[in-house]
């Protein structure tokens, strides 16, 4: 795999990043999250999919389906929407932050 | 869960970056996904297809549903908060967009995503898997790379040109009346940011700069061919109907196409051929030859009225090789909604009887409508075998399209070629025929054990 994809991959990885959100001061609800690509790392720019942002929307999730409804300003979401990205450094840098592991998700044995 | 900063852990030996803060900017769709979306899924897009990352038994209740579906096929642009140490640290490389339409079907892609999100990071960030560029329906694409929930919107990228950004996960697991399609569903990227640009010019506050910071589509600067014609082969199906039947066909000369028995049952039966690439065509052919019901062949011969122009005949195989990398070209799940569909896996088995191959089994994706079509060695081009079948579990009802089952090619060349250069029938007969050991092998029984012999 590595022969054929080489660069591609340090591209793919360097451009990863993951996105979570949640409601300020309620982080028990969420956080929702997706994966995300790295537009730019500075001034930093992420796209992301746009399904974690539903339950945060003002006016409901039927706006994503109004006739002619292409692109949503950012303050379509309430003000309590919090978000955060994470990302892998481009080279070795300062780590930390990682999050625990929660329940949900095991590894039962094969 | 805990969203409190934790002690510095390794992400697979590296280390993470601290969570930083981000804005939402803008919310963006692409209609011209919308559009390709409600033509290949249809409008019961509910009652049939599932989209959802909660298994089958999950309990998400319709209005989580409903919200999942509109959601589909947005993305958000975000700001990202720098601190002081993010904003020295070095800038990584530049990306650049695939435009529209560059990358061919059967292409290879490298999605890179982190299933299950905020869920431990720093074991599953940016987690890589491979697969082709199964099919296209405008910048609605589709590949048979396997991603787990979580991995919506992460990126799709090409290995020639290395690295070049092609499209976003839009939904990585899709379901068809309960079972699982091995597709994940794709938004092209380079329309995505057309709309970002466009977005980002006609909002009223000054974010007009930052359209400046997207990525630009693959060209000039990259020296690289902006479009390849990709594998021959990905031509080579074509959409089989007898009546209300359909499946798939492949072309072994200009007007004969072989198919299944189950996709053209009767001799003399009409049959419509169509051919989407390079250009749409539809001819008239009648059936020929179709095996026995009895036999474990389950083959059909179509002999067309006109010659099926640029439909590239494949050059059939002569050997097989286990563990070879292989692709899967036919019609199966979207019928004529679109053009065939290519999925890649390895040759997983060559059974044979008396030393000779009679079955072959496959790690592709095969759903229903893609029997009859070809199967193809990725390395040689050549073709190895017809699809047959896929397998069903009877007890539990599940249907597993990565087992599938092909005839191969050398079991039928001799008979198509005899019958190609003379019309004689008589050696695709010879293939009701079929000894005992091939058929105990296409009924997935055990091979007859060797009758004692009586020592008197």
């Amino acid at each position: 795999m590595r022969r054929q994809w080489g660069s591609a991959m340090r591209a793919a990885e360097q451009a990863g990043c993951m996105v979570s959100a949640s409601r300020a001061g309620q982080p028990e609800a969420g956080p929702w999250s997706c994966s995300g690509v790295i537009l730019s790392r500075s001034p930093g720019l992420v796209l992301c999919h746009g399904g974690i942002f539903v339950p945060f929307l003002r006016a409901g999730s039927e706006v994503l389906t109004a006739a002619g409804a292409v692109f949503l300003p950012g303050d379509s979401c309430r003000d309590d929407l919090r978000l955060h990205v994470q990302w892998a450094p481009t080279a070795a840098g300062p780590g930390g932050g990682a999050e625990r592991g929660r329940p949900g998700l095991c590894t039962p044995q094969c | 869960a805990s969203l409190e900063p934790g002690p510095p852990a390794p992400s697979r030996g590296r280390p993470l970056q601290p969570r930083l803060p981000a804005e939402l900017l803008l919310l963006l769709s692409c209609p011209a996904f919308w559009a390709h979306f409600a033509r290949l899924f249809g409008d019961e897009a509910a009652e049939q297809w599932r989209f959802s990352s909660a298994a089958r038994d999950d309990e998400v209740s319709e209005d989580e549903e409903a919200d999942q579906l509109r959601a589909l096929g947005w993305f958000a642009l975000l700001g990202v908060r720098l601190g002081q140490e993010e904003v020295e640290e070095e800038r990584g490389p530049a990306m650049a967009v695939s435009p529209l339409g560059a990358v061919p079907k059967g292409a290879p892609l490298l999605v890179c995503g982190s299933p299950f999100g905020a869920f431990c990071p720093d074991i599953f960030l940016n987690t890589l898997s491979c697969g082709v560029l199964s099919n296209v329906a405008g910048p609605l694409l589709l590949t048979d790379a396997r991603c787990l929930p979580g991995t919506e919107g992460g990126g799709v990228f090409t290995a020639r040109p290395a690295g070049a950004l092609v499209a976003l996960v839009v939904a990585p697991l899709c379901w068809k009346a309960g079972e699982w399609v091995g597709f994940t569903l794709l938004c092209a990227a380079a329309p995505l940011f057309r709309a970002a640009r466009d977005a980002l010019h006609r909002l009223p506050h000054s974010t007009a700069a930052l359209a400046a910071l997207l990525p630009p589509e693959v060209g000039v600067p990259w020296g690289l061919p902006l479009r390849d014609s990709g594998p021959l082969w990905a031509a080579a199906a074509v959409l089989v109907e007898c009546g209300t039947v359909w499946g798939s066909g492949v072309a072994v000369a200009p007007r004969l196409v072989v198919t299944c028995r189950h996709v053209s049952p009767r001799e003399a039966a009409r049959v419509l051929v169509r051919s989407t690439t390079p250009k749409s065509v539809a001819i008239w052919g009648r059936v020929v030859f179709a095996t026995q019901e009895t036999c474990p062949y389950d083959i059909a011969v179509v002999s067309l009225e006109e010659d099926l122009d640029d439909v590239p005949i494949p050059v059939p195989a002569e050997h097989f090789h286990e563990g070879e990398a292989v692709s899967v070209v036919g019609f199966g799940v979207f019928g004529q909604s679109c053009g065939p569909s290519v999925t890649s896996g390895i040759l997983s088995a060559v059974v044979q009887v008396n030393g000779t191959p009679v079955m072959l089994q496959t790690t592709c994706a095969v759903h229903s409508g893609s029997s009859g079509g070809p199967l193809f060695s990725n390395h040689s081009g050549n073709l190895l075998g017809i699809i047959t079948s896929n397998t069903r579990d009877n007890n539990t009802g599940a249907t597993y399209p990565h087992l599938n089952f092909s005839i191969p090619i050398t079991v039928l060349q001799p008979a198509l070629q005899q019958y190609s250069q003379t019309q004689d029938l008589g050696g695709l007969r010879e293939l009701d025929r079929a000894a005992e050991p091939v058929r105990v092998v296409w009924r997935l029984q055990r091979p007859l054990a060797e009758a004692p012999r009586s020592k008197l």
